[in-house]
């Protein structure tokens, strides 16, 4: 048996042009929810109690996509979904399409703890998260300007990007487009792709 | 999509992952991330959160598969994530994971141009990265 170990992510996908100061935020949010972790661990918390502690912290931060800063649907709003599993029995607990629930994280903990079920979704999801109490928050809570300027972006690519021919004018995809094609996630120019 | 898997010093594994999902997605959309399986794994020997092209984990139920191939062809914890890395995204499909092993180990791996993680041991390893 080692020692204790602990990982996070912020997602997969980052554009190579990411300015510099938002990489240096990213690596401070990281270093600091990895430290939450690490205390958490040293006071003998269970892993399972760690996992929702440092992802509670994740998803109510901005940056990465999740909780407070998650992507957008085509309508605009916010759809979560979030599961966790505690090795110990194969216990888990998921859910989807959550609209209000301030910490999914924390809701798919209480279907693995509080429900007969594994996995809870949409309208199921959000009236399990009233029955527990937990903290509700309006759908706008979690969107931020980053995001609707990205969805903006991302309408627009997926009904141009296939004509590299016509060039976007004030957006940095149009001076990529013109001369490389970009680099894709997911069918978007890596440039507006929140990391999933 | 954010993620953190953990083991204490018992061997005792957990895993969890969280999401928006994907920008511009359709209302209704389900991505790996809330398929237990798929985003999100932990059992006696590992546990495992993914994050990427959902469709492509959901394809390749990238979690799971990481501990399998521990399970059933004893592989460590590199060689495996290498291995689903590597054979289970098929199409193309970009993805990353983390990962850590019962006997303590911690493992990230993926195939995307950069991924947002950090990683630390008791023994006083501690590591934050995006690129390669």
């Amino acid at each position: 048996m080692g020692g204790w170990a602990i990982a996070v992510h912020g997602g997969a996908g980052v554009d190579p042009n990411l300015p510099l100061e938002r990489q240096e935020e990213a690596r401070q949010l990281l270093t600091r929810c990895l430290n939450i972790g690490i205390s958490a661990l040293r006071s003998s918390l269970s892993p399972i109690d760690v996992v929702e502690l440092v992802i509670r912290e994740l998803e109510s931060d901005p940056l990465f996509n999740s909780g407070r800063g998650s992507a957008l649907t085509a309508k605009g709003t916010v759809e979560m979904e979030a599961s966790i599993m505690d090795g110990v029995g194969r216990r888990c607990g998921a859910v989807s399409g959550l609209t209000t629930v301030k910490n999914p994280i924390s809701l798919a903990r209480l279907v693995m703890d509080k429900s007969p079920h594994s996995y809870l979704a949409f309208s199921g999801a959000e009236e399990f998260a009233k029955q527990q109490g937990v903290e509700m928050v309006d759908n706008d809570y979690f969107i931020t300007e980053d995001n609707l300027g990205m969805l903006k972006l991302a309408k627009e690519a997926n009904s141009i990007i296939f004509d590299y021919r016509i060039p976007l004018t004030g957006s940095d995809i149009c001076e990529k487009a013109a001369d490389a094609p970009p680099l894709m996630m997911n069918g978007l120019p890596i440039s507006v792709y929140a990391q999933e | 999509t954010v993620g953190c898997v953990v083991v204490d010093g018992q061997g005792r594994c957990a895993a969890g992952t969280s999401t928006g999902g994907l920008m511009n997605k359709m209302s209704g959309r389900i991505g790996d991330s809330p398929l237990i399986g798929s985003g999100t794994y932990a059992c006696d020997v590992c546990a495992v959160s993914c994050t990427g092209e959902g469709e492509a984990i959901i394809r390749g139920t990238l979690a799971r598969d990481v501990a399998a191939v521990m399970e059933y062809k004893g592989l460590g914890l590199q060689e495996a994530v290498d291995f689903v890395i590597e054979r289970r995204l098929d199409g193309g499909g970009q993805a990353g994971l983390i990962a850590v092993s019962s006997k303590g180990e911690v493992v990230c791996g993926f195939n995307s141009v950069g991924m947002f993680r950090g990683c630390a041991t008791e023994d006083g390893f501690m590591e934050v990265g995006i690129w390669d």
